[in-house]
């Protein structure tokens, strides 16, 4: 199972993840180690680094109105800025004693502190962009609701005419989103609600045109038609609540790296 | 987006200050 659950994000952390492992095994391999060279300019861009992630990482605060990002990104901000004092100190340590046995653990705890910190807003930024396309999920919801008084040829066009576009841009969204997931059931599953839906939009329309026109002509019927118009919406719903609950699900697990 | 471009690249300065040290350890291995 993989640990990053979008491409992006084990593009941007499964190297370092890579590299910080490595130095852990080494380090545990060879107790003392040999003489640390200087650390000072590759210390410097991590913190240059840092100090841009966080100046874009409370841009994005606040310019976002999603709460829970509010609450969610300063924490995971604060630890990468813990992280990167300790790969400071780690660094003026070892140009003390090029050997230092608790440099060299602080430099540990300091990528790992990193890694983890960089993880942690990712998460939360990525889950940000989830609740959007799950917004857009309830917006299609929300005009599937008032099929129901859909009553003339009038409001079916209208009633297209408005759902159209949400529909559009909810399959664009969620098939951006299965494309960039790296576990593949849930790409599958994503991919296969899309494809329910697709096919059950036009047996919808049609459904609805057949209730109007057998409730327009007053005969038999009419009960069935709507049982029937009723039964595609809810399958239709199905779909997409299936999808939303699809769209939470990840395979993150930060305990891989402890 | 901003904030991935600038993980990418706190992520891109750590594995290199990592490998930098882990340079002089794998030496001793």
């Amino acid at each position: 199972m993989p640990v990053f659950h979008t491409k992006t994000i084990e593009s941007i952390l499964e190297p370092v993840a890579q590299q910080v492992s490595r130095l852990v095994i080494l380090h545990e391999e060879a107790e003392d180690g040999n003489a640390m060279p200087d650390l000072a300019r590759p210390v410097q861009a991590v913190k240059l680094a840092v100090d841009n992630l966080v100046r874009v990482g409370y841009e994005t605060i606040n310019s976002s109105e999603d709460a829970i990002l509010k609450q969610d990104m300063p924490p995971a901000l604060n630890r990468v800025e813990e992280a990167s004092i300790l790969l400071i100190q780690a660094s003026d340590m070892l140009r003390s004693d090029p050997f230092s046995a608790p440099a060299r653990k602080k430099l540990i705890e300091g990528s790992r502190g990193i890694l983890q910190g960089t993880s942690a807003l990712l998460l939360a930024f990525d889950e940000s962009e989830v609740r959007k396309i799950i917004r857009i999920c309830k917006n299609v919801l929300e005009y599937l609701a008032i099929t129901e008084v859909v009553e003339t040829m009038e409001d079916l066009v209208t009633f297209v005419k408005n759902l159209s576009p949400v529909l559009t841009k909810m399959t664009k969204e969620v098939d951006g989103r299965q494309k960039e997931l790296t576990h593949q059931v849930h790409r599958e599953w994503l991919e296969r609600s899309l494809e329910q839906v697709k096919q059950l939009t036009p047996i919808l329309i049609s459904g609805i045109k057949i209730y109007i026109t057998t409730k327009s002509q007053g005969g038999q019927g009419v009960a069935e038609a709507q049982t029937n118009r009723d039964y595609v919406i809810g399958k239709v719903c199905n779909e997409i609540h299936e999808m939303i609950r699809v769209l939470q699900l990840t395979t993150y697990d930060e305990e891989e790296w402890d | 987006e901003q904030i991935l471009v600038a993980a990418r690249s706190i992520a891109a300065a750590t594995a290199a200050l990592v490998k930098a040290a882990s340079a002089a350890q794998r030496e001793l291995v």
